[in-house]
């Protein structure tokens, strides 16, 4: 599964 | 960044400090819902474990400490400064309802199967359902102080502009995250007849009364 991307959202 | 999520986020500050103000100005948390206070802080804590481990940028660490600082100060001025003015007979909704299931929707819906992100994805459910018991306790008590109808507006539109924030950001970042959208449109979904009633009544100077 691709690496997820961090969560840059609040 | 763009104007939406921006607008959001100020938003959704504005709702935290016209709630903290509202208690600690009247001494009062009258009204206000200590279960949805509580859910939020678990909303917050569950979604920003990553804060120490995760830099993403100076506003989104100040942020995070501001909503999760505010969250824990409101369930406290409820639950213990203010407790003698916490109205427990009318704040009745069953918190399990919401937290059972959207803990074990995390398990099954997710983007990856690890802690953090687990963690991350019931946050994110748990918001979408979080303001119902102080909804509930609207409808109960048959009404709302304007003040809290002026929380509870900036609280709605913060998601709503979330939405805004999402579709601008699929068709120029060509990013989206279903879960995050499918559950903000849950949220203001929730929202909607309290969105009615606050543009057709209070703005036009009337006091939020529920058809009881």
């Amino acid at each position: 599964h691709a690496v997820h991307i961090p969560h840059d959202e609040l | 960044m763009n104007i939406f999520r921006f607008l959001g986020d100020i938003s959704h500050l504005s709702a935290i400090i016209i709630l903290l103000l509202k208690i600690w100005k009247s001494r009062s948390c009258a009204g206000i819902s200590g279960k949805s206070q509580l859910l939020f802080a678990i909303v917050f804590t569950t979604r920003y474990l990553d804060l120490f481990t995760n830099f993403i940028s100076f506003y989104n660490t100040s942020m995070k400490v501001v909503y999760v600082a505010s969250s824990y100060a409101t369930v406290w001025m409820i639950y213990s400064k203010f407790k003698a003015t916490y109205d427990g007979n009318h704040d009745t909704f069953r918190v399990e309802f919401l937290i059972v299931p959207t803990a074990i929707l995390s398990f099954l819906v997710n983007h990856d199967f690890t802690p953090l992100e687990i963690l991350w994805t019931f946050s994110i459910y748990l918001e979408s359902v979080a303001i119902l018991p102080q909804l509930f306790m609207v409808s109960k008590t048959g009404e709302a102080e304007t003040i809290t109808s002026h929380y509870l507006f900036a609280l709605g539109i913060y998601r709503t502009l979330y939405l805004f924030n999402w579709i601008w950001r699929y068709q120029f970042e060509e990013f989206f995250d279903l879960i995050a959208i499918v559950a903000g449109l849950v949220q203001t979904v929730l929202y909607c007849d309290f969105f009615y009633l606050y543009i057709t009544k209070v703005l036009k100077g009337k006091k939020l009364s529920l058809p009881a």
